[in-house]
């Protein structure tokens, strides 16, 4: 990984005599290529290396005996910091319901996360609903059904005939009525670049007022995903990011994308098909998996 | 970005974000970067639009000719779909079924997913939006049975072209491979030549990841083609260029929407083109 790399550069640099300035950008161009190689978009990683130039030029790297195993330790630390700076838990609404609302494209785990946060809250003592607000997608309330039958959580539905924002907003009086504590709405997958579909998102918002909109992202995300999160923070205004399928083997540089352009934090990492694989986010673990 | 600059420097390096940007990889960038200065200065280039259009044709020569479908009249064709996780199988499959459909051929599909939720209910919503009969078994079903029977009623019904929808599944599940290879072989053994496609499907949106994709998959079932989905999104699909650069996979279709119409013959200079829109 980049740790063999920098050594063997640095052993290479360190041949000719004292690392000078020009050797640390040489260095820095390995840790540029492991990044876009990760997928991190090009602009976030150009920022990551300015960034981490000043230090990488400092005395910990400059006169370390080990300068390659210095500046991975930097890049690491750096990259964790970036990843997991604010808290990422899932913000409880003083009086209840907490309303969770899932947005993000097509097929990136939207339906399956939502019955994963049911089940997960669930098991946490909490009382959710979730709510079929997808009227689009063939089938997809009938998936909703299945998936809040297998984690015992009731899913709030009205077929796929209303409107999402009338949809989302009776599930919350249902909420209201049963004492439903959480209220969980999976809505359909849209394009940030759909007008319309992004204009219902800000209707549902505007209607219901969720306390946590999380983005879900899919980590095998390449370039497009910083258009993607800023384009959904810009118009929607997101509170979080969820990254699914990381159970693959895609390096996941899409995290640090979507993190360093929104600001958000990633609150949870979804790693399997089944309703229990979610798990809190671990920005060393995601640090450690970037850097390969 | 190009018109009537001179080549300098900062010219190659835009060239290379632009690559860069559009998920071609790192390492397939640098290579077409490094191979354009040889041919520029071979070929005495002195602007910065001559430059461009030979790193269009590279581009161009590195996706090869257009590979048409195997499906011929008079006989069952079989096409299996395969593909990571939401990628859009289900959805390209519908739009596959619209288009035989409209050619006057017999379709028939197969819920192979009996896996995910509502997977078969899915399909057979498409089924019935597009008069197209649709096999299917319980959830949980085996998929190779599923495949099993749909060949014997497609036989049975003179269908012409059967399309198995497989569920989403990670290269990195060795079982779920094996359980791939499984259903090509039992479509093989029922039905000379089948199957006469295996179509991958990538999603436009994926970085590097696609090109592993591509490697494993093709390690588990003879691969025939990719289909390039959600192209109507913001990503520019340069993954492909990757994939090209290490195999030859040719890309058959690109989707560019949800629905049943939504599918467009892939144009390898329409796509090298749009690369520098
Ligand atoms: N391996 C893996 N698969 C996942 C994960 N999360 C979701 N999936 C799968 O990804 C596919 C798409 O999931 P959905 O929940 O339908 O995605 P969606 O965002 O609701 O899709 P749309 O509603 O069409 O936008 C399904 O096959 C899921 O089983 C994950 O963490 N790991
Ligand atoms: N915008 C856009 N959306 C697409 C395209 N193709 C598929 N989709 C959407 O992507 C989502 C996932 O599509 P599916 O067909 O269910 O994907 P899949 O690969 O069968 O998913 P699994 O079976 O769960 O692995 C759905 O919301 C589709 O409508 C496309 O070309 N463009
Ligand atoms: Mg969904
Ligand atoms: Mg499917």
């Amino acid at each position: 990984g980049l740790t063999e790399k920098l050594q063997a550069t640095f052993r290479r640099l360190r041949s000719k005599g004292k690392l000078t300035e020009k050797d640390v950008n040489t260095a820095l161009r390995e840790v540029r290529l492991a990044l876009l190689e990760a997928d991190v978009n090009h602009r976030v990683v150009r920022d990551f290396v300015a960034a981490i130039k000043e230090r990488a030029i400092g005395a910990e790297v400059m006169e370390s005996i080990t300068p390659g195993q210095q500046m991975v330790k930097i890049v690491h630390e750096e990259m964790i910091e970036l990843l997991g700076g604010t808290a990422g838990r899932l913000q409880m609404a003083s009086k209840p319901p907490t309303i969770i609302m899932l947005v993000g494209l097509q097929g990136a785990g939207k339906t399956t996360t939502a019955g994963k946060l049911a089940n997960h809250l669930r098991k946490n003592g909490r009382r959710p609903l979730l709510v079929a607000a997808d009227v689009y997608r063939p089938a997809a309330i009938e998936q909703l059904h299945i998936v809040g039958e297998q984690v015992e959580v009731p899913v709030f539905s009205m077929g796929d005939k209303l409107s999402p924002v009338h949809i989302a907003k009776a599930g919350l009086e249902k909420a209201l009525r049963d004492g439903r504590d959480v209220l969980i709405i999976d809505t359909a997958g849209r394009l940030h670049i759909d007008t319309e579909l992004m204009q219902e998102l800000t209707s549902i918002k505007a209607e219901v007022g969720p306390h946590e909109v999380l983005l879900v992202v899919d980590a095998m995300t390449g370039q497009d995903a910083v258009n993607v999160a800023t384009a959904f923070d810009e118009h929607l205004g997101i509170d979080g990011v969820i990254m699914t399928k990381l159970d693959g083997d895609t390096r996941g540089g899409a995290a640090l994308s979507v993190k360093a352009v929104t600001g958000k934090p990633i609150k949870f990492a979804a790693t399997g098909e089944k309703l229990d694989a979610l798990e809190v986010f671990h920005p060393d673990r995601m640090a450690s998996r970037i850097l390969g | 970005l190009i018109t009537g600059r001179k080549i300098d420097e900062s010219l190659y390096e835009e060239l290379e974000e632009l690559l860069i940007i559009s998920d071609v990889g790192v390492h397939t960038s640098l290579d077409l970067v490094e191979s354009l200065r040889h041919a520029a200065k071979e070929q005495k280039l002195a602007d910065g639009d001559s430059l461009k259009a030979l790193l269009k044709s590279q581009l161009r020569e590195l996706l090869g000719e257009p590979a048409p479908m195997n499906i011929e009249p008079g006989r069952l064709n079989v096409i299996v779909v395969v593909g990571v996780n939401g990628v859009g199988k289900t959805t390209t499959i519908a739009k596959l079924a619209h288009q035989y459909k409209k050619q006057g051929l017999k379709v028939m599909l197969a819920a192979g997913d009996t896996f995910r939720a509502a997977a078969a209910e899915q399909l057979e919503i498409w089924g019935q939006r597009l008069a197209v009969p649709v096999l299917r078994h319980g959830e949980g079903a085996d998929p190779a049975a599923v495949v099993y029977d749909a060949v014997q009623s497609a036989k049975a019904r003179g269908i012409n072209v059967l399309i198995v929808d497989t569920a989403g599944r990670l290269h990195t599940k060795s079982n779920l491979m094996q359980e791939l290879a499984k259903i090509v072989r039992v479509a093989g053994r029922e039905c000379q030549g089948a199957p006469h496609e295996v179509l991958l499907v990538i999603d436009a949106t994926t970085g590097q990841n696609a090109v592993v994709q591509a490697e494993q998959f093709g390690k588990s079932v003879p691969l025939t083609g990719l289909v390039l989905t959600k192209m109507d999104g913001t990503a520019k699909g340069g993954i492909i260029f990757a994939i090209a650069s290490q195999q030859e996979l040719p890309v058959k279709f690109i989707g560019v929407g949800e629905g049943m119409d939504d599918l467009r013959d892939f144009d390898p200079d329409q796509f090298v083109e749009a690369l520098f829109d």
